[in-house]
């Protein structure tokens, strides 16, 4: 039948407080080889996401300071019951490489990233 | 007829010297969006590659000094007649998401990443 996300998306995510500093989300980051860590709230609800593109911004900046300050506030997310197809464009139009996957209580339950489609493809020949 | 890498590849590649800073690098993925920067020698021949992820790693490991201390050497390449189905099965198997597209002098022409293969499986529904 037709890719859904839930066949594909890595279901144990790596996540962050939002009280951690910059620091923290890079030692992660270099530990798990993840390019992309939603950021939690103490209730484990969604805060942010930041990204190793964040953590360069940070060196550009030269601001170090705690992972609420440069994380990306309004995150880009998907449904595990939605086409692969449809990810994928939503992924192209918003210009970002990954996507938490959110449950109906929205509690994240996996990440699909391009690394996982574009996986689809080399299986195809 | 069947996608190769120069159907999809990016043709304006930014590069980065091997004495450049790490802070360099850092300003030059924020200014562009790009997260992999292929780095020349002076004779614009590969000598590395650096990614937002190493920048990550070289805050983690608090080094910041040049671009040839943190930057990967051995750089995983594609040709630009090559099928993308092979190219991202390459992508996979070691774990990246970009590569620079060589021509037979082994000068840059494009860069290929996860985000162009995965664009592919965005226009098939
Ligand atoms: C514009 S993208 C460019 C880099 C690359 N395409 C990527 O996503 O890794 C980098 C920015 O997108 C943000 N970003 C990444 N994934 C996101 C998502 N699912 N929702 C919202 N922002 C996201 C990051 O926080 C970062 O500030
Ligand atoms: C293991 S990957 C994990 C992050 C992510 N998959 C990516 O490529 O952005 C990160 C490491 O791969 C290296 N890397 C990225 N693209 C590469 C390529 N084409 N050839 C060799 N190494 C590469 C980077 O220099 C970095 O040290």
């Amino acid at each position: 039948g037709i890719a859904v996300v839930s066949d594909i998306m890595a279901v144990s995510v790596v996540t962050i407080n939002k009280d951690a500093s910059v620091y923290d989300a890079a030692k992660i980051i270099q530990d798990t080889s993840f390019n992309h860590l939603p950021v939690l709230n103490d209730d484990k609800t969604l805060a942010g996401i930041i990204t190793a593109w964040d953590i360069a911004k940070a060196v550009s900046l030269n601001k170090f300071d705690l992972v609420e300050d440069i994380m990306t506030r309004k995150v880009i997310t998907a449904n595990a019951d939605e086409q692969v197809a449809v990810v994928a464009r939503r992924l192209d139009l918003n210009e970002v490489s990954a996507m938490p996957v959110l449950n109906k209580d929205r509690h994240i339950i996996g990440m699909i990233t391009s690394d996982d489609i574009s996986k689809l493809y080399a299986r195809r020949s």
